[in-house]
């Protein structure tokens, strides 16, 4: 499975809708100090079913929509998918037969949330366990956030055997 | 299950003994397991010594050493297992000239086999990679997104 | 004493949220007394608004915004009670080319009161000093200094 | 009192003498990773009377000491100097008459100390007494340190009280 697009709206510091589309090899994202990139990491957690509003750096999950800046009000919802072309490596049996797996995620400032797998409503449990066959969605060592690589010296052991066996 | 787990440990172990010298340009280092002394599974220790350097605690080790070491067990972990794409926020940020290089000729390397996404504000990372997204906030508070670059030969202009 | 206390966090918090946006080149901020539920002296929170953007809990803020955040208040501290000196290790490490520039120029202002010496990987940092010093490790695991800059003239062949 | 000279001997990397001498202004301090730079903070700290090995990266308090390399052997020990000219601000009165004050510390590896002012024997009280009346000494706002500069957003609030207390 190959990370193709990710679409981003309402989610964080990104109120307008953006397309980033992923080609082989590196990628490199820059820009100056608060302009958005690490909101990116979170947004892709986030579409990968990441549940703890902490981890995101928000106090509550609520915290990822667009909460307004001086000029524009807040928005009513945050949405993000991810679409993964099918390579045939990792790819769960039941999506085998898609050429593209997207995976949509929205949650409404009511609470509400919604899910989705190639357009088809689903629960958040089905996103996981998609991502849990893949190896995509583990965090431990696939994501790197900013300033926590130091924190693999100073972790505990079993942490770090956390680490390996995520990879086990 | 733990057979599985003491498998993938050595796997991993041997990659990172060769992925750290790789990086530091020398210098030996390896995965420990230990003893909980509350009886629960055993714990993974780091042993690092840089190139020249006497075998000392981890914790002696600098913040860009530490980074550094970090990083030779993440990709050592990744070589064992790839996932599909891997993101990494800013790991260059404690490196020095040097060792952003190697880091980054690294990550080249392993993007074949997987995607690579990297965050920085280092311009020979910038260099480094195949295509650039810029992302702005002309409009404060407003997350943007401009293409930057998306051929080699853009590089130069970058 | 707590009466001290309340008149050097007024002082502070004043020189504070004239710091802030200076650094930041706009934006609010100030610094607030927090009851503690456990009934001891009252604690100190942070309140921060880059410019254009909407208030929020300081933990929204990116990792360039917080450590310029850290560095307004330490400046504002430093600014209301100078001390001889003042170490700084790598803080510049997160900062954007932009927030590197304005965070020097501070440090050249409150130099004229106190020594600075700051530890940079950075260039623009590096040129923005007044001497140089370069640590080497030519003989593996052996620290050696050299001084590399002297005056404004040698700072171009830095 | 201005920071004029630091001298550095068998403390950490530092196995041969080293002197750094320090005009006004910024003085930058540069090189690859793990030359040698923080250790220099480190020095400074413990010249100051730091008593804690863990606020030193090290285990134990003779981690301070040159443990050796691959082509030289461990020191028997570690000596740091700090040398100050009186401006005449925050010179405590008793070092008033004194042109310059050179504090000075060793630690041997059989673990006896030596505390010198202006090379007259002193014990750390007197090392620590000194640099608490100068404003020299508060490591809270003065000295930051490699990695720290984020604590100060994420640390609780009594503790960022503590800093504001330092100045007080
Ligand atoms: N719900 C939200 N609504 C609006 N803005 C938000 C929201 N959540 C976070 N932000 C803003 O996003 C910005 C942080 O963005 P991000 O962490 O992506 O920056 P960055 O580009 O990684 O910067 P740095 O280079 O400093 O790490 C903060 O200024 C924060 O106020
Ligand atoms: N007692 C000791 N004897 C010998 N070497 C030591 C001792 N204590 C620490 N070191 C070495 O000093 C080095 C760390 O130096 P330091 O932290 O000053 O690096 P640095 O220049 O700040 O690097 P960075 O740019 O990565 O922060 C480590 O390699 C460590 O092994
Ligand atoms: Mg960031
Ligand atoms: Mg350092």
């Amino acid at each position: 499975m190959k990370l193709r697009r990710l679409e981003i709206s309402g989610f964080k510091s990104f109120a307008d809708r953006a397309v980033f589309s992923f080609d082989d090899g590196v990628t490199g994202i820059v820009g100056p100090n608060g302009c958005g990139k690490s909101n990116l990491v979170d947004a892709i957690r986030w579409a990968m079913g990441e549940q703890s509003a902490k981890h995101l750096r928000g106090r509550a999950m609520e915290d990822v929509i667009f909460s307004g800046s001086e000029s524009r009000p807040a928005t009513g919802m945050a949405e993000v998918s991810l679409t993964f072309q099918n390579d045939g490596r990792l790819v769960p049996p039941q999506y085998a037969g898609f050429a593209e797996i997207t995976v949509a995620r929205r949650l409404f400032r009511n609470g509400d949330s919604e899910y989705e797998i190639n357009k088809t409503a689903c629960r958040l449990l089905d996103i996981t366990e998609l991502f849990l066959g893949t190896g995509v969605g583990t965090r431990a060592y696939s994501i790197i956030e900013q300033g926590r690589i130091g924190l693999i010296v100073s972790a505990k052991p079993e942490d770090r055997r956390a680490i390996i066996e995520e990879a086990a | 299950s733990k057979e599985r787990f003491k498998e993938t440990f050595q796997l991993v172990n041997d990659r990172f003994r060769e992925v750290f010298p790789r990086l530091f340009r020398g210098g030996t280092a390896e995965l420990q397991l230990v003893e909980d002394p509350a009886g629960g599974e055993p714990g993974v220790e780091i042993v690092a010594q840089p190139p020249g350097k006497k075998l000392a605690s981890v914790n002696l080790l600098s913040g860009g050493e530490k980074a550094l070491t970090a990083v030779s067990l993440i990709f050592a972990i990744f070589l064992i297992k790839p996932t599909p794409f891997c993101l990494l926020d800013e790991v260059d940020a404690p490196l020095d000239e040097a060792n952003v290089g190697r880091y980054n000729e690294m990550v080249r390397e392993m993007c074949r086999s997987s995607q690579f996404i990297v965050i920085t504000h280092n311009k020979q990372t910038m260099e480094a990679t195949d295509s650039l997204y810029g992302v702005t906030m002309e409009e404060p508070g407003i997350s943007k997104i401009v293409s930057v670059k998306l051929s080699p030969s853009a590089t130069a202009a970058a």
